[in-house]
């Protein structure tokens, strides 16, 4: 059975990894 | 039959803060067995499962491939669950029971949100959809 997923909001992405968005 | 799960590579090593969260490490491989819109992935790495930020991760097969909805800059009505104060420059504070209008849903679970003037990244954990689009 999948657990409920964490109640706090995902990281945001490290800068560095940030993805470019245009 | 045998179900396929889509494989991703971790982009940055993760320390999880939670129990049912995985520990990354850049480059391992995980796969993914639920992708939840709220940027919480659940994933499989050899023995361990658990929940990991989907920012961290990228698709293995198709690195190009964007699997995210276009914006939609009309604006789709959103009341806030729960209130968020910004901590990147990018992102904005609001408080609970505010509506706001979702411009871009993005994979990562942090959208694109537009209040008046305003416009920056909110957790789509704290936002509800109230079925209706902006009247323009």
């Amino acid at each position: 059975s999948i657990k409920q997923p964490p109640q706090n909001p995902p990281p945001r992405p490290p800068p560095e990894m940030r993805r470019k968005r245009t | 039959g045998p179900i396929m799960l889509e494989t991703y590579r971790v982009i940055a090593d993760y320390s999880k803060t939670s129990k049912y969260e995985l520990n990354l490490k850049a480059g391992d491989l995980v796969d993914i067995v639920e992708k939840s819109s709220n940027g919480w992935w659940f994933c499989q790495c050899e023995t361990q499962r658990g929940w990991a930020p989907a920012s961290y991760l990228e698709p293995l097969d198709q690195p190009e491939e964007s699997e995210e909805e276009e914006p939609n800059y009309a604006g789709e009505l959103y009341k806030t669950t729960k209130a968020y104060k910004a901590v990147e420059e990018d992102e904005i504070s609001l408080e609970v029971g505010e509506i706001v209008e979702v411009i871009h849903k993005l994979l990562d679970g942090w959208w694109v949100v537009r209040k008046g003037e305003e416009t920056g990244h909110y957790p789509s954990m704290f936002l509800w959809s109230t079925g209706e689009r902006k009247e323009v």
